[in-house]
């Protein structure tokens, strides 16, 4: 699976997701990348895509989960990031990208690794798989 | 005026033995699509067109599992799912079940933009690639000798592989096959442990 966030200038967030899915899977067979709250969500707060074991995704609603922290709990994005791994995924391995509306950028996986990029306008840069 | 940012992945579960070559390959990657993305928005595209930029280099590089190099069905076929949401009014476009479509994530945007559904599948959401005028490519474009070689791995492991994205030369992969016997619910006709990974 791949995904990206952005957050451009005027503070509008977009999240994006692709996949093939699982080898040898079924003929058939819908993972969460396609489903919007569970694999990929964007609001006028943040924007969310995430990767890992589609069926925790699906019954932790992974993406929407992220805002909905935000919005009802009050966290920053890094805190609902954190929050929705270690609290929602049930037991199932996933990771996740995030924007905010602020330029916040952040990650969050309890898999071994993920393959990972990110970037602000202030600089920073950063590239990572573990 | 805010600030920009933005992040990518190439998929999380990543084999422990992964070669450094093939990480630095991965990096490399992930470092030319930021890269990508950062130019777009110094240009001020807006978030929406920005993300599908990024997103459609990541399926047409064979490295991870989209597009080009998405993993196979049990038919030695690919199926591939995209999604793609805009957040100041929330409109969203998502498709499934794509076999002849070389950038899923476009499509899933003309949904988006184009219709007045929000997820089109298989039959239908190929008819409307067609009418879209989206470019179609033969089922055999994205598959890579190496995700038969996973395949092949697979069917002889019966189970469902763990996606490490990057194959080792070797295909030193792991299976859920160990675990198969832990519990007793299954999903399929198989364990449900064999689904755990993505």
């Amino acid at each position: 699976t791949v995904g990206c966030v952005v957050v451009d200038q005027e503070g509008r967030c977009a999240a994006a997701t692709s996949t093939g899915g699982l080898m040898n899977k079924r003929t058939g067979r819908i993972g969460d990348s396609p489903l919007i709250g569970a694999g990929t969500y964007a609001s006028n707060l943040c924007g969310v895509s995430c990767t890992g074991e589609g069926e925790a995704i699906i019954r932790a609603t992974l993406a929407r989960d992220v805002a909905a922290v935000m919005e009802y709990k009050g966290l920053c994005l890094q805190e609902a990031v954190d929050f929705v791994i270690k609290e929602r995924l049930d037991e199932g391995q996933a990771g996740l990208i995030a924007v905010s509306k602020n330029g916040e950028v952040a990650c969050g996986f309890n898999a071994n690794g993920m393959f990972r990029g990110c970037a602000t306008e202030d600089g920073f840069m950063e590239v990572g798989i573990w | 005026m805010g600030k920009w940012a933005i992040a990518v992945h190439g998929g999380a579960g990543v084999d422990p033995n992964l070669p450094v070559q093939r990480q630095e390959a991965a990096k490399q990657l992930l470092t030319r699509c930021l890269n990508l993305g950062i130019s777009a928005l110094r240009s001020n595209c807006p978030s929406i067109d920005v993300v599908e930029l990024v997103v459609r280099e990541l399926e047409t590089d064979p490295l991870f599992n989209s597009g080009r190099g998405s993993a196979l069905t049990e038919n030695g076929t690919v199926e591939m799912e995209a999604s793609i949401m805009d957040g100041p009014k929330r409109r969203c476009g998502a498709v499934s079940g794509l076999t002849t479509v070389k950038n899923p994530i476009s499509l899933a945007r003309l949904v988006m933009e184009k219709s007045p559904h929000s997820y089109l599948a298989f039959s239908g959401a190929e008819e409307f690639a067609r009418q879209q005028g989206v470019e179609l490519v033969d089922n055999e474009y994205f598959i890579t000798e190496e995700n038969l070689g996973m395949l092949k791995l697979a069917k002889e492991a019966n189970s469902i592989l763990f996606d490490y994205r990057i194959p080792n030369g070797g295909f030193e992969t792991c299976s859920a096959g160990a675990a198969a016997t832990d519990s007793p619910l299954q999903m399929n006709g198989l364990p449900i442990s064999l689904y755990a990974p993505e």
